[in-house]
Order: C-alpha cells, then sequence, then structure tokens
C-alpha cells in the first residue's frame, strides 16, 4: 500500500 | 462549511471543482502501432490519471473524513471504473472514437495491435453511445463518478472495516448526499416525474456495465503485465494488485 497510503497523506497542493 | 449542511446545488459545485485537469499522452505514439508501444502509452496515460485521481477523491466532500483503510479501499476497488467513465466522458461527441487524452484518439481498428483489446474497446465505444443517446450532462457526469468512488465495493470488505462502523456510516452518508445531488440535477431538466425516474435508472444502470468492462480491463492488464508485454509503474502495479 506504500505510494497510495503516502499520495492520500500527503497535503494537497 | 461542512459537507452534511450543503444544498445538491453547492455539492455538485464542490465535485465540479474537484475535476482533474485535462491529460496529456506528451508524445507521439509510432505508427504503425506495436502491442507494446500502445500498451504503454495507455498505462502511462493511466498512470499520470491515478496522480490526478486520487487528488480529486480528497477534494470530494467528506471524503477525507473516513478512515485511511476506508479511502485506500475505495479507490484501489473503484479505480479502472472512474477511469474509463472519464474516458466515456471525452469520448461522447465523438461517435466511433476513444479519446484517452487529448493526443491519444484511437478507433476500434486501431486496438486490432493489442491482442483482447477490441472487445474492451467495443464494450467503452457502447456504453459512451449509451451516454451520448441520453445527453450526459456534466452535473451528472460528476455525480456519478463520485458515486462510483464511494459505491465501490461495501460487500467484499475486510473484518477491520466492517467493524470501522463510523466510517462505514459516513460513506453511506455521503453516497446519500451524492445520489440527491444527481436526483436534483435530473429534476432541473424539465422532464415529467416519470422521466425523471426512467432516466435515473438508465444513468445508474450504465454503472454496472462500466463495472463489468473495468473487471475485463482489470484481467487484460493482469495478463499484459504478467506476460511482460508491459511494464507498470508501482502506483499502477498496486492498484492492480489490491484492486483485483
Amino acid at each position: 500500500h506504500t505510494k497510495l497510503l503516502q499520495l492520500l497523506t500527503t497535503k494537497s497542493e | 462549511v461542512h459537507h452534511s449542511s450543503l444544498t445538491p446545488e453547492q455539492l455538485i459545485s464542490c465535485i465540479m471543482h474537484a475535476e482533474p485537469p485535462e491529460i496529456y499522452l506528451m508524445e507521439d505514439l509510432k505508427r504503425p502501432f506495436t502491442e507494446a508501444r500502445m500498451m504503454m502509452s495507455l498505462t502511462k496515460l493511466a498512470n499520470k490519471e491515478l496522480f490526478f485521481m486520487i487528488s480529486w477523491a480528497k477534494k470530494i466532500p467528506g471524503f477525507v473524513e473516513l478512515s485511511l483503510t476506508y479511502q485506500m479501499h475505495q479507490l484501489e476497488s473503484c479505480w479502472l471504473d472512474v477511469l474509463m467513465l472519464g474516458l466515456m466522458w471525452r469520448s461522447i461527441d465523438h461517435p466511433g472514437k476513444l479519446i484517452f487524452s487529448a493526443d491519444l484518439k484511437l478507433n476500434r481498428e486501431e486496438g486490432n495491435c493489442v491482442k483482447g483489446i477490441v472487445i474492451i474497446f467495443d464494450k467503452l465505444l457502447a456504453a459512451t453511445t449509451r451516454f451520448r443517446e441520453l445527453n450526459l450532462q456534466r452535473e451528472e457526469y460528476v455525480c456519478l463518478k463520485a458515486m462510483i468512488l464511494l459505491n465501490s465495493n461495501i460487500c467484499s470488505t475486510s473484518p477491520e472495516m466492517a467493524e470501522d462502523l463510523e466510517s462505514r456510516g459516513k460513506l453511506q452518508l455521503l453516497l446519500d448526499s451524492v445520489t440527491d445531488a444527481l436526483v436534483w440535477a435530473i429534476s432541473k431538466q424539465g422532464l415529467s416525474f416519470q422521466l425523471q425516474s426512467a432516466r435515473l435508472a438508465h444513468l445508474l444502470m450504465l454503472l454496472s456495465d462500466i463495472r463489468h468492462v473495468s473487471g475485463k480491463g482489470m484481467k487484460h492488464l493482469s495478463d499484459m503485465k504478467n506476460n511482460n508485454i508491459v511494464q507498470v509503474s508501482d502506483l499502477l502495479l498496486e492498484m492492480l494488485t489490491n484492486g483485483s
């Protein structure tokens, strides 16, 4: 799940 | 303003603002098309769109209030349905063509170079034709796409998710709000009550066709990857593995 989780938890632009 | 206090009109406006930007492949797919080249272009586009899709989901009012497990599960189970509905929307005014991006437009014959893809192209074209016949409106389209995200595959949830009653409840409320918004978008069109119900049914029934094609697409992409015809990015691989 690493990549999706990372993208979900990073702050949106 | 919390999403639960939004009117259907305000909710649609939020969902419209969440729409991803237009995408480009940014390179020429060299002719004659080969299986490897076409698959590489299609997966490259899918990968670009996935990044935008995750930002889009986060902007759907209430989505980030779900637990991360739910957020991941929803995206993993619906991503190809969402991509396919987007493709249909872009292709709606181009009979016989699939507008994968502004710079990658294919007709069904061009799918012949990839084993097994023409049958998928045909189903995508057929569903696009149906949306064209129904004269799908942009407001309806954005609601349907959000419904795909919120409705995906709830029955196959893990025990961990089944116990997360809070997220389950929130998800149901969100889905109800988007359903209300879709009903509102249909009600504005000046149809009789009976025709409004029929239109709602027709639009929702198309979601099951999309689910069916996306299942075929997942299987096709897995086969292509397993046979080393195409390499997929980390993100796409993750979505493919966890989504199927």
